[in-house]
This record gives structure tokens, sequence and C-alpha cells, in this order.
């Protein structure tokens, strides 16, 4: 077993949690918020048989968009920034990032 | 050192909280949503020494209660469902779920 | 890589996470609440290569401060106790305390 903490965007959590359901994953989700563009984003918490990681991956891949924001420098998103006359820059926020950490012991009780 | 993650439900949270408090177990509390019911529920991180393992799953064992949810196949429970005439089916939801992780190193700032 | 799951307080939380941008960390934010307390706090998830981790640790302990919680025993902080008229006690809350957990992998989508 192991356990996977997946940081997605909002916009592909249902999607994604849809899927993963009907193809038997079970799936907590978790709200969180990027350090660097201060928006809301997802964490999902899926424990997950050793031999299935290869297929989660996949679906993952297969339904989380990549997508850029428009980011005024020194001004954090979350914040709209009056003022501050610097040119925005685009910045890539991925479809997904994954920590995969491994499990000593599942109990249900 | 073991970090458990523990999802619970909602309704078990605060008597599980007090009796952990209670025997001195130190929680920390997240919310959470079911990938497949879409209702709330609670994920609670426990850092806890190895030799208070056991004791610590005596606690949960004995405060958290498996319920069963009715759900009408197809519409999930979070969103109301109008329309759907599909029979309502019974889901038994655990009393918790807990993922038992090793802690490399534990730093108190 | 290594993944640290630190627990600070909310006073702390926008000043660290600036900190750690500014250095190049990257960081994931989840509302908590303290199990003793239940107050609101705040856990980072900070992915970090394994070399990075002293740099990590130095920037929470400059940034994190402890303070002093009077609390009423036998009345959660949380829930405004009418009526105990036990005298208050004084509670140290930390800076941070932080769970060090081993990343088997680390998959970018
Ligand atoms: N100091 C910096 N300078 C310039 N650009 C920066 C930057 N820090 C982050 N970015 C860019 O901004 C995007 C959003 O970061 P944010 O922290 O809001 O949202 C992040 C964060 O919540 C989480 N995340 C990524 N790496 C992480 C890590 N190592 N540890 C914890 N959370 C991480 O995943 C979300 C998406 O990350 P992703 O890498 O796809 O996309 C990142 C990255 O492309
Ligand atoms: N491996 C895992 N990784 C991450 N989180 C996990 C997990 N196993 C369980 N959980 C978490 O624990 C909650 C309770 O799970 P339990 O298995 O007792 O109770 C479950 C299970 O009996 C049932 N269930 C879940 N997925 C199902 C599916 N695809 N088909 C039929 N029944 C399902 O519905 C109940 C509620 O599920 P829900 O997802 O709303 O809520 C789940 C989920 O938040
Ligand atoms: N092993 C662990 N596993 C998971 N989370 C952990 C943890 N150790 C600490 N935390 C988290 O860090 C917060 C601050 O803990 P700290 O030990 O600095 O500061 C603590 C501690 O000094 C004190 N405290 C906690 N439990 C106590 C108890 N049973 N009796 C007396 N004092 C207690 O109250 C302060 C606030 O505690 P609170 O629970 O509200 O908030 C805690 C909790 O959310």
């Amino acid at each position: 077993m192991k356990l996977v903490l997946a940081v997605i965007q909002d916009a592909d959590a249902a999607a994604l949690i849809r899927v993963l359901s009907e193809n038997a994953f079970e799936v907590t989700k978790l709200a969180s918020t990027g350090g660097f563009l201060r928006e809301g984003n997802t964490t999902l918490m899926i424990g997950v048989p050793d031999t299935r990681m290869e297929e989660l991956k996949r679906h993952v891949a297969q339904t989380c968009r990549t997508r850029t924001r428009l980011v005024t420098p020194g001004v954090p998103v979350g914040e709209g920034g009056e003022g501050m006359a610097a040119d925005p820059v685009e910045v890539a926020v991925g479809g997904a990032v994954m920590f995969v950490l491994g499990v000593q012991e599942f109990v249900k009780v």
C-alpha cells in the first residue's frame, strides 16, 4: 500500500475524483492553497495498492491539465494588486504534483 | 515516531479528539471530503511514539462507529439528485481508515 | 526528496510562506485545527530536496515564534466557558512541529 498526496488544480478535481471512483480507487479530498500563487487548489489523499500505482498515474495524467496564469511580479495573485505597475508574466501551473509515500500499516476499523 | 493519518466520520471527531487529548496524544484536525459519498468527513494527523501505536488503535476502535448511508446509484450524495429514479442502496461507512507512515525526523521549534 | 508536514500558528503562516517562496521552496497550505486548544492553525506541506532540509529548518526556526495562551482547564478554548470557575493556566504553543517523511517517488504531470 502506498499513500499518494496529489496537489491538483480545483478545475480538475471533480473530473479526477469521478474517474478514480469509477475505477474503484478510494480518495479523500483536502482543500488547500498554493504557496506561490496564493490561490485555492486541491490536495487528494489516495491509499492505493502497490500494483495499481501506474494505473493511478495514467488517470491523473489524462485528467489533469497544465494551465497558465498571468501574475504581476511582487503582487500575490490572491491579494488583488492595485498600483504595482510591473508587467505581468505568465506562470505555468502543472496538471499535478504527486508525493508517493510508503505505508507501514493500513488499518480499517 | 509514526505519523498516522486517520479518516473518520465527522460524527465521531469531537469524541475521539477528547479521548485522545485526555490520554496525552497530540492531534491536528484537517477538514476533508469523501471521494465516493462527496460528504464532509475528518482527517486527523497524529504523531505518536512507536510504543503507543496499539493504544491509539484501541481508542480509535472504541470511539468510531460504523454507519450506513442510503445512496441512489449514479447520483453523488452531495448533489441532491432530482429525477434519478434508481432504487437507493445502502453503503456501509467504516469507523476509521488509518494510514501509518514512518517519520524520519521529528522537529519541534 | 522529503515531504515535510509542518504545523505552525496562523500568526506566522503568511511570513513563513513568503520567506519560503522567496528562497525557491515550494509550499502547499492546509487549514487545520489544534486538538488541545481547538483553535485554528496551519499545516504546510513542503516537498524539499534532501540537500535543503537544514536550510528549511533554519527558515522555520527564524520565522515561527513560541507564544503562550491562557486556558481554563476543562473548558476547550474554542468553546467559550461560561461558569467553569477554575483558574486559567498558561499553555506554551511552540513555533512549529515538523514531521519529515521519506518520499518514494515524486511525479510531476
Ligand atoms: N518561487 C517561484 N517562482 C516562480 N514560479 C513559481 C515559484 N513557485 C511556484 N511557481 C510556479 O507557480 C505555480 C503555482 O505554484 P503554487 O505554489 O501556487 O501551487 C503549487 C503548490 O501548491 C504545489 N506544489 C508544487 N510543488 C510543490 C512542492 N515541492 N511541495 C509542496 N507543494 C508543491 O502544487 C501547485 C502547483 O505547482 P506547479 O509546480 O505545477 O506550478 C507552480 C510553479 O510553476
Ligand atoms: N484507500 C483510501 N484512500 C484514501 N481515502 C480513503 C481510502 N479508503 C477510505 N478512504 C476515506 O475514508 C472514508 C470512509 O471509507 P470507508 O471505506 O469506511 O467507506 C466507504 C466505502 O464503504 C464506500 N465506497 C467507497 N468507494 C466506493 C465505490 N467505488 N463503490 C462502492 N462503495 C464505495 O463508501 C464509503 C464512503 O466512501 P468515501 O469515499 O465517501 O469516504 C471514505 C474516504 O474519504
Ligand atoms: N504529535 C503531534 N501530532 C499531531 N499534531 C501535533 C503534535 N504535536 C503538536 N501538534 C500540533 O501542533 C500544535 C502546537 O503544538 P505545541 O506542542 O507547540 O503546543 C501545544 C502543547 O504545548 C499544549 N498541549 C497539547 N496537548 C496537551 C495536553 N494533553 N496537556 C497539556 N498541554 C497540551 O497545547 C499546545 C497547543 O496544542 P494544540 O493541539 O491545540 O495544537 C498543536 C497540534 O495541532
